[in-house]
């Protein structure tokens, strides 16, 4: 724990960079003791980091993916439930990681919510339609245009597909949006459009700007006349 | 004040950056601010250094993200801004290795423009250089939701998708008017010209879309 308050206080940051280093030690935990093959990937990850005595806790929210799986007497998740979300603290202490906790659960994957989530409540207009039936192959199709034009690669297949399901749950974002805007934006793929909003929000957004107050600095004169 | 104003059609205003996977939009608000005031009073323009923000300003946290009035300190407590050839962007946090004898803008105050965006135009329009309120573009930082899938076009979010609340960015204003009678804000972003409008971003004018009337800042010359 924190030594003081204002120890608890300093140091809370959010930064993939930092995160992948405790989060590769939480799914080497977590691997432990499986086959090649039957070893879960890492999805997103996103966290915090606090001091605590001379090393730093990490707090990590990750998704992991787990291989396709068959044979029901050998899996750990039925087929459907590939995705688990997982809570880790790992403490690095002198160089050295110790996981301190671990906590995982399985999940839809987002395409699945997302459109739920989109049919059922975000537009009106297709309350009750079902996604085009060939809604995957047209996916798929978009996210290799995606992958060519942006020069996207990934390390395996496993990340590829992945992506392919956050490029999905995206676009649907993207539909949502457009279809709540109240002026002429277009929106739609983007070279963003296979980050999850977490990763977006850490890699490339500034949570300084809502949580601190600057330096208070002067206003600028008022223009004395039109 | 005109009915429209373009900064970039007056030579004003740098290419498009690109931060990179850094949080580092602040240093790139700021430079820009700066790189437009410099332009203004001495009729150069240079592109600035954002890893020198990155690097030194010890107060903010580079890429995990700054606020633009500390970069004004920085700016000024270091003695200048190098430009970017000298002091080229990596994306990273490294060393400070700022010189004063590479220097070659420095800025001598900062000031918070008025929350009233109506009364922002005039800041950005010609005929008022001599004061800091005539600061061609401020800081508008202005959350990210739509940001991430923006293609062209105005975009006028509704209120719950860009809270002026949630404010996590950091852009740069440099321009205003009107399409086809939708006024709009035009915004120098710094994710490279391969997103949005040529790396650029239409924002709805006057209905404080996105917080855009908040935090607007400038430096002075």
């Amino acid at each position: 724990a924190p030594s003081s308050p204002a120890a608890r206080n300093e140091a809370w940051v959010s930064a993939f960079p930092e995160l992948l280093g405790p989060a590769r030690y939480a799914l080497e935990m977590y691997n432990h003791g499986r086959a090649a093959g039957t070893r879960a990937a890492l999805g997103s990850v996103r966290g915090r980091v606090r001091r605590a005595g001379r090393g730093m806790v990490y707090s990590l929210k990750a998704t992991l993916e787990e291989p396709p799986c068959n044979d029901p007497t050998v899996c750990q998740l039925p087929v459907a439930k590939k995705t688990l979300l997982c809570s880790f603290e790992v403490l690095n202490e002198l160089g050295k990681h110790v996981l301190l906790r671990r906590n995982c659960r399985p999940v839809e994957t987002k395409v699945t919510d997302d459109r739920n989530e989109t049919l059922s409540s975000v537009l009106p207009l297709s309350n009750k339609a079902p996604l085009p039936q060939d809604f995957s192959v047209r996916m798929v199709s978009i996210f290799k245009e995606f992958v060519t034009k942006y020069n996207r690669t990934y390390e395996t297949k496993e990340e590829a597909q992945w992506r392919m399901s956050v490029f999905a749950s995206n676009v649907i974002r993207a539909q949502k949006i457009q279809a709540l805007d109240r002026g002429t934006a277009q929106y739609g793929v983007t070279k963003f459009s296979d980050l999850t909003e977490e990763e977006f929000r850490t890699f490339y957004l500034n949570p300084l700007l809502k949580e601190k107050p600057g330096r208070k600095m002067r206003l600028a004169k008022a223009v004395p006349d039109p | 004040a005109p009915h429209e104003w373009d900064w970039r059609n007056k030579g004003a205003v740098t290419k498009v950056k690109d931060q990179g996977m850094c949080g580092s939009c602040w240093a790139f608000s700021v430079t820009g601010n700066v790189e437009g005031q410099w332009f203004l009073k001495r009729g150069a323009l240079l592109s600035l250094s954002e890893q020198e923000l990155l690097d030194c300003d010890t107060v903010d946290k580079a890429c995990l993200g700054g606020l633009p009035s500390n970069a004004y300190s920085a700016i000024k407590t270091l003695g200048g801004l190098e430009t970017e050839d000298d002091y080229s962007y990596h994306g990273h946090l490294q060393t400070c290795s700022f010189s004063a004898k590479k220097a070659r803008v420095y800025i001598n105050d900062s000031v918070e423009l008025t929350q009233n965006e109506l009364s922002e135009a005039p800041a950005l329009a010609p005929g008022l250089t001599d004061s800091p309120r005539a600061s061609p573009w401020s800081q508008p930082p202005t959350p990210s939701s739509p940001l991430q899938f923006y293609r062209r076009g105005i975009s006028h979010p509704l209120r719950p998708l860009c809270s002026p609340w949630f404010i996590d960015h950091a852009v740069l204003l440099v321009g205003y008017g009107n399409r086809s009678d939708t006024p709009f804000w035009a915004i120098k972003n710094s994710w490279g010209s391969d997103w949005g409008e040529e790396g650029y971003y239409y924002l709805h004018r006057g209905s404080g879309a996105c917080g855009v009337n908040t935090m607007a800042s400038s430096a002075v010359v």
